[in-house]
C-alpha cells in the first residue's frame, strides 16, 4: 500500500499532470488544417515549445524541485525535454483516439522531411509504450522520474536530485505491485523505456539536423 | 515568435513565468 504522505504526492503529481498539457486548439490545428512542408515545419516547431512550456509548468509541480538551485533547475530541464516529449508524444500515439486521427498525425510526422531513420525508432518506441497499457499515474510518475536525473549534464548537486527522485520511483515501483499484482516485472519494465528515452534524446540532435537541412 | 528561441531560452521564460511574452 502507498503510506498517506505517498498517497498525497501521487494525487499532486497526477493532477498536476493533468492540468498541463498542450492547449487544446493547438492539437486540433494538427488534426484538421491541410499545410504544406513549411508550415507542417512551423507548426511541428510551435508544438514542441508549448511541449517545453507545459513541461516546465509541470515540473514546478514536483515537490522539492523549486528549492533546488537555479542553474540545477535548467540543467535539469534540458536534460530532460526531449525525453519528457517523447513520453507525452506516446501517450498520444496510444491512446484510443477517434478513427483516423492517429493516421492523420502519423502522416504529418513522417511528411515532415524527417529522415526515416529518426522516424521509425520514434514509432518504436510509442509501440513499446503501448504495449505497457501505461495507466495516467505511471505517466505522470515517470515524467517526473525522468525529470530527476540525477546524472544530466552540468548539474551541480547530484546528490539534491536524488533526495527528490528516489521517494518518486518508490510510489511507482508500490503503485506498480498494487496495480499489477500478477505482472512482477511491470515496474522493471516501466524503468527499461527510460533507457530507450536516452537512446532516443542522443539522436534528436542530429535528427534536428537532418531535418533543418532537409 | 517562441519558435525562434532556444531551448534554454524556453525554459528559463517559462521559469520566471513569462510566458506571454
Amino acid at each position: 500500500e502507498l503510506s498517506q504522505e505517498q498517497q498525497a504526492i501521487l494525487s499532486f503529481i497526477v493532477e498536476a499532470y493533468q492540468k498541463h498539457r498542450i492547449p487544446q486548439d493547438m492539437a486540433k490545428k494538427l488534426l484538421q488544417e491541410h499545410f504544406n512542408a513549411d508550415e507542417n515545419f512551423l507548426l511541428l516547431t510551435e508544438m514542441a515549445t508549448s511541449h517545453v512550456q507545459v513541461l516546465v509548468e509541470f515540473t514546478k509541480n514536483i515537490p522539492g524541485f523549486s528549492a533546488l538551485d537555479h542553474e540545477d533547475q535548467i540543467a535539469l530541464l534540458k536534460g530532460s525535454a526531449v525525453e519528457a516529449m517523447f513520453l507525452r508524444s506516446a501517450q498520444v500515439f496510444t491512446r484510443k483516439l477517434p478513427h483516423g486521427h492517429t493516421e492523420v498525425l502519423e502522416d504529418r510526422i513522417r511528411k515532415s522531411g524527417i529522415s526515416e531513420a529518426f522516424i521509425t525508432p520514434m514509432f518504436n518506441f510509442y509501440k513499446s509504450i503501448g504495449e505497457l497499457q501505461m495507466m495516467q499515474e505511471e505517466h505522470a510518475l515517470l515524467t517526473a522520474i525522468t525529470i530527476l536525473s540525477p546524472d544530466r549534464p552540468y548539474l551541480k548537486d547530484q546528490q539534491a536530485v536524488e533526495r527528490l527522485q528516489e521517494p518518486m520511483l518508490e510510489v511507482l515501483r508500490r503503485f506498480c505491485a498494487m496495480q499489477h499484482p500478477l505482472e512482477p516485472q511491470h515496474f522493471a519494465r516501466l524503468l527499461g523505456r527510460l533507457t530507450e528515452l536516452r537512446t532516443l534524446n542522443h539522436h534528436h540532435a542530429e535528427m534536428l539536423t537532418s531535418w533543418r537541412m532537409s | 515568435p517562441a519558435s525562434n528561441l532556444g531551448l534554454e531560452d524556453i525554459i528559463r521564460k517559462a521559469l520566471m513565468g513569462n510566458l506571454e511574452e
